[in-house]
């Protein structure tokens, strides 16, 4: 399993710019 | 600017920015706790700051320009250092409690009804008390978080390619711009030559201790996680994982 599939959601909050206060 | 050509003052002034809005944890909390309930309410909290974290790291001048490999291996081995410095740094004008958000404070005591977290606590509280005996500044404080951040994979990790050993370098810059902020930090405090050299010691010291709680926390997640005393999911079980 790469580094990027386990950690989808690390993966995605790295890359996104949403604003983490509305995903939390 | 680039984090290299910040001044120290700078730098702080831009992690003092980055620091995560107070999070509430938004139950309410049936007392006495049992085994379970006391477990959810830790857990959920924990997820709601991690998402906070990856803002905030993302924040830190230079963390981005990291790879990402290394942005993610580096928030998998420090997340729950973080989290319990950022505990501590809530608790410390609170003896013998544990500020785990404003909705939600613990006594030691509390700690009884889950198996094996009194000792955690305990840990917790006594590293929180000597932050309180060094009278620890806020400067100083997201200092060190940067630190646990930016130090966590640093001796587990051979750079391979090129790609990697670029990115361990940048890694080195900005751990080196993250000391040089703690050092000016302390600078300002008005102590002698000495006693700032003994200060820097004393609270990059603490940094083991940290480790060590944090180290113990999550062999007691993960116990509590396989015993189904709690359910874990989202963030945290993929950073929890990444560490069993």
């Amino acid at each position: 399993t790469s580094l990027k599939e386990k950690h989808k959601i690390l993966h995605q909050l790295l890359q996104n710019s949403t604003s983490p206060v509305d995903l939390a | 600017v680039h984090h290299s050509a910040m001044s120290p003052e700078e730098f702080i002034s831009r992690i003092m920015e980055a620091e995560p809005p107070e999070i509430y944890l938004m139950e309410d909390l049936k007392k006495p706790f049992t085994e379970a309930s006391m477990m959810m309410s830790l857990t959920n909290l924990a997820d709601k700051e991690l998402v906070l974290m990856i803002s905030w790291a993302k924040k830190i001048p230079g963390f981005v320009e990291l790879s990402l490999t290394d942005q993610i291996h580096l928030l998998k081995c420090c997340w729950l250092e973080i989290l319990m410095l950022g505990l501590m740094w809530r608790s410390v004008d609170h003896p013998g409690k544990l500020i785990f958000s404003p909705d939600f404070k613990l006594n030691r005591e509390e700690g009884q009804c889950v198996e094996g977290i009194m000792e955690i606590f305990d840990m917790l509280l006594a590293a929180t008390s000597r932050f309180r005996e060094l009278k620890l500044q806020r400067e100083e404080y997201v200092c060190l978080k940067a630190m646990i951040l930016l130090n966590s994979n640093l001796c587990t990790s051979a750079p391979q390619t090129a790609e990697e050993l670029e990115s361990r370098n940048k890694l080195l810059r900005l751990l080196d711009s993250v000391i040089d902020a703690l050092v000016w930090a302390i600078s300002k405090m008005g102590l002698s030559t000495q006693q700032q050299t003994l200060r820097l010691g004393h609270l990059t010291m603490l940094l083991s201790h940290i480790r060590h709680v944090s180290n113990k926390g999550m062999d007691h997640l993960s116990t509590m996680k396989r015993k189904n005393v709690v359910l874990v999911y989202d963030l945290l079980l993929e950073m929890l994982d990444a560490n069993t």
